[in-house]
């Protein structure tokens, strides 16, 4: 035991870096991109604003590229900087019931990160929340005690009132080409469900793509969503119960969960004979139990739809009518549903046959929170649930060869994602028996377009 | 930015449980009895004690188990049970450059967190490193701080000398079955990579399986190996110079890296144009990546042989005939090469053709220094190269149908996984292109065999 040592947790996804995603040269360089966006469009969404973001990818050697990312965000006040930029696990989404595309506080971290350790030089910021100075300067990040430290920094005036966030990171090992993992394809995947954002890509040959936005509505800011009694275990109880500010076990039910009004909370009480007059603090686990079975046997309205942001069947309609132009479209947005501790997600899904739709067989599309998944596919509960559908049921004769695209985004206060990279869901039984539901709901519908095709050409054929 | 918060890696981890393998019912019970007998292997491999390792999985109600776990290893000392068992990123084995199943401080503190989260008990463990006295007592994760606490603990008198570690975790939410993914077909795969090892298990209905040991040959403990200068990164570097005692790099260099004479030191130095009496501390990034192209640009001899511990292809090949008894068997174990960061690798791999071989189509069996990785198949790089292999030129018809096993263990002192959960390889170019050359080599030989087999037949029809 003379050897045993404790690390950091950027000492730890330093040395496993591919589990953030860094992992083969095409890769590594869209994760930069992916964790800058994704960040851009939390702010902006959170804010309210509609999204101005550009990207800027510049070829400085071999394999040596900058990547240079700026929003219209709320921007960064100065304080925060060094937490934002250089420490993992910290952030503004990780502990909240919010929809949002970020939930682990590590994102830009291991941007700066793999850029520090590819090129030994910080990541360059500017930012300003809209006041009478911009901020400009440098960051790193002190891997062995998962620290920021601002490098140097210069206050500017802020003449024109500009908000918002610009960062640069150099990077090394890494590759830009056009293919389906290339930023190119991510940025218009992204641009696919985020339909309220103007994204201006810069490619290193100086070609400029502007992804228009397709509506200027923005999306009502996500709100918090208390969790729903279905799927809370008594750990979670007790965990919520010990941050709880009510004083008795019936206000604590009232105000931190969904769907239990003081009569439900009644009901409750004499089901599972823990007093409602109870210190929450004070629970034991024999209570919490006793109140999870409780629930369990209690009936409760669905969770409610107010605070998830589904993209909505019309524009995933309209996305794939115009990337893929299909002789059929069939989209679905299910109702909330809850899975493991109480969380809710919404599947929502769609089908697009014919034109350019399908990939020498079932092409399948993925997001969560409306962030695209790219990478992992073959490991995700996703692509499992596409392949369990019994697709010959809905009149496709051969999977291998079909014009068959499968759009799914799921949204929820908490994706389970495999692995810290976030590109694969893990198996959660709720959420894989939704995605098969919307999916066969589709296929039905699928079904009557190919069975209405082949009477169409039948009776040509007579 | 009222929302900015911090949590503990701890906190992280129990909210995204699936990323350690809780994730299913099954899985869950079999991810707990996989950290168990993959720290006893280690802690018996290090100590040179051949392993006597048991495992016993009670039921004792719905969906809730008692998985106890014992073995006759080094034991542990008592003031470092609250690390051991409490700790996330806590061990002996992340830091160093060692062949071994663990690698990252966390699996049986993820054991102890999963427990305590479904049934809010503690776990009890009974340990002693064989003196005077045997440690029992209980030991929970106190998830905020990222901190083992000891609930209560008593010394006994150790009148037999025992050595070794007895643990004991109570889970719900979870379930016994004899699938592929169970602990007992987890156990059958751990005992054909490991014949030195005796495995006792007690199924939940009490029958007892012994997985005889069919060696008694002690592998040698593996050793830590210094890093090959082939695929260090400059950050490796500096890394590697703030770490050392050597005060000159000359010396650094013939020290910390395999395979560098102090005549090849001189060749770098002239090469980089870095002097050898600099102190390593005091490197440039620019320094780093001058020497690091001279590495590029030198000749050094292969990687060394000895600190690896293969299974070996004979142990392999008896291990698929006593399992499948197929028609043919070819194994191969290749030499070792480096990936990113110097870090060696070993590929060993085999095939077996007909008896029980393949599962409707070929069979996948994958290893990672000895331990068995059942789950995340779909995910995992082994997969995509044992996929990329043409099998057509090796006389394989169709691989839907054909009574192929393909066997592949990769041994390293530091395996890229892509989530901490340790059951699929990232992909790393190096690694692809060896299993593809292990498998191509294999699969001439099966070519060979079909051919034969193809000839034979057509004899006998004439
Ligand atoms: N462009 C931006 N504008 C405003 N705030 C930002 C921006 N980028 C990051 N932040 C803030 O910094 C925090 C940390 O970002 P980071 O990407 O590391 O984590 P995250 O987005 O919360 O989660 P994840 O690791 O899943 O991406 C965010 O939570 C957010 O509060
Ligand atoms: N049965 C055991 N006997 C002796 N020492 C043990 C035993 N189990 C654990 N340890 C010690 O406790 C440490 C922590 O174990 P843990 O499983 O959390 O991490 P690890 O095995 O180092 O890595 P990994 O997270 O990859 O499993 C080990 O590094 C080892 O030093
Ligand atoms: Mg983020
Ligand atoms: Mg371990």
């Amino acid at each position: 035991f003379k050897e045993f040592k404790a690390q950091s947790v950027s000492e730890f996804f330093k040395k496993n870096a591919a589990m953030l995603g860094y992992t083969g040269k095409i890769r590594s360089l869209t994760t930069i991109v992916h964790e800058g966006v994704t960040n851009s469009l939390d702010a902006c969404e959170e804010a309210g604003i509609l999204p101005e973001i550009s990207v800027w990818v510049e070829e400085l050697g071999t394999e040596h590229y900058r990547v240079t990312m700026e929003d219209n965000a709320s921007g960064i006040p100065l304080e925060y900087v060094p937490q934002v930029f250089g420490r993992m696990l910290a952030g503004s989404k990780a502990h909240r019931n919010i929809q949002s595309r970020g939930q682990q506080g590590i994102g830009v971290s291991g941007a700066v990160m793999f850029s520090q350790v590819t090129t030994g030089k910080p990541t360059s910021f500017l930012t300003s929340t809209g006041d009478t100075h911009i901020v400009k300067g440098r960051v790193q990040l002190d891997v062995k005690r998962n620290l920021g430290e601002i490098v140097d920094k210069e206050k500017l005036h802020n003449t024109s009132g500009w908000r918002g966030t610009v960062i640069a990171h150099e990077a090394k090992g890494v590759l830009y080409n056009k293919s389906r993992y290339s930023p190119y394809n991510y940025l218009r995947m992204t641009s696919i469900a985020n339909p309220h954002a103007r994204i201006t890509f810069i490619e290193p040959d100086g070609t400029r793509i502007l992804f228009e936005r397709s509506t200027t509505l923005v999306p009502k800011p996500p709100k918090a969503i208390k969790p729903h009694p279905y799927g809370i275990t008594p750990d979670d109880l007790l965990t919520m119960a010990s941050n709880t500010d009510a004083k008795k076990l019936g206000a604590f039910l009232e105000k931190e969960f969904v769907r239990i009004s003081s009569a439900k909370a009644e009901e409750i009480a004499s089901l599972s004979g823990v007093s409602l007059a109870q210190q929450p603090a004070r629970l034991s686990w024999d209570d919490a139990e006793r109140v999870v079975n409780a629930f369990k046997a209690t009936k409760f309205f669905a969770p409610p739809t107010e605070g998830l942001r589904p993209i909505g069947g019309e524009e995933i309609a309209k996305s794939l009518t115009s990337t893929l132009s299909p002789e059929f479209t069939q989209t679905i947005t299910r109702a909330p549903q809850t899975f493991r501790g109480g969380i809710l997600f919404v599947v929502e899904a769609g089908l697009a046959y014919g034109g350019k739709a399908g990939k020498g067989g079932i092409e399948i599309i993925r997001y969560a929170n409306r962030a695209p998944l790219i990478f992992d596919q073959g490991g995700c509960a996703i692509t499992e649930a596409v392949k369990s559908v019994d697709w010959k049921r809905y009149g496709v004769r051969d999977v291998e060869k079909v014009p068959l695209t499968v759009f799914v985004n799921i949204v929820s206060t908490h994706v389970p994602y495999t692995s810290a990279g976030k590109q694969a869901l893990a198996m959660e039984e709720e959420i894989h028996a939704e995605v098969r539901y919307a999916l066969m709901d589709c296929g039905r519908a699928l079904s009557r377009f190919l069975a209405g095709k082949r009477k169409l050409y039948e009776r040509r054929s007579k």
